[in-house]
């Protein structure tokens, strides 16, 4: 564990605590993306499966019960508890298109050929693109709630830490995965943007608006 | 190929 990957944890804990939270709060899931919030939850679900299996550390095993939790539980909101709220003209992105190219490269391009090996990779893949319909909705709706936006920094953050723990392991460690460190300059890339528009806005108290 | 390094990372 180095400081990177820790703050990169947290910060991931943080985005999924500050959405869940503004969503319990408010009772209201107005500018968030549940189809990005099912990505995520797919993205736990497959990539955690060895939870019980292969056991790394306390914290290890904690944060992944925490994550698929919370994720689900903020899907449930949204689709369930606060379903009058959910904003489905918006959110519209066809998440298919998202799922069926990363399931088929998954199947060709891994480090081994064994299904949990697979669904891992497949989950990298995902993961690397699931904010994609939540930034299309706030393409499409031309702004965001500045917590929604606070959300997406903090998600975006946490990947960009991760490049840095990556380039810390190989360094120290001699670690390096390729996939995971492809899927996540992609992630981050992705998030470029919304980056530009955060620091430059919402750090000064405006709102985030996309040009119209 | 098949890397042996378990999943150690979230």
């Amino acid at each position: 564990m180095n400081i990177f990957r820790l703050v990169g944890d947290l910060s991931h804990l943080l985005a999924i605590f500050v959405l869940l939270l503004k969503i319990w709060k408010s009772r209201s899931c107005a500018g968030v993306s549940g189809k990005s919030q099912i990505l995520f939850a797919l993205v736990f679900i497959t990539r955690y499966l060895d939870l019980f299996t292969n056991f790394i550390s306390v914290y290890n095993s904690l944060m992944k019960v925490i994550f698929i939790a919370s994720t689900v539980a903020t899907v449930y909101l949204m689709y369930i508890k606060f379903k009058a709220t959910y904003d489905s003209n918006h959110d519209t992105f066809r998440i298919e298109f998202l799922v069926v190219p990363v399931g088929g490269l998954a199947f060709l391009v891994n480090h081994d050929f064994t299904p949990l090996e697979i669904l891992w990779t497949f989950s990298i893949y995902l993961e690397s693109v699931a904010i994609l319909p939540q930034l299309f909705m706030i393409s499409k709706t031309g702004e965001a709630e500045t917590i929604t936006s606070h959300y997406l920094f903090a998600l975006g953050s946490y990947r960009a830490l991760y490049l840095l723990n990556w380039i810390y392991r190989y360094y120290f460690e001699g670690y390096f995965d390729l996939i995971a460190v492809v899927a996540g300059c992609v992630q981050t890339i992705l998030y470029c943007d919304f980056f530009y528009l955060y620091i430059t806005k919402v750090m000064w108290g405006k709102k985030l608006s996309l040009p119209a | 190929d098949k890397d042996t390094k378990a999943k150690d990372e979230l």
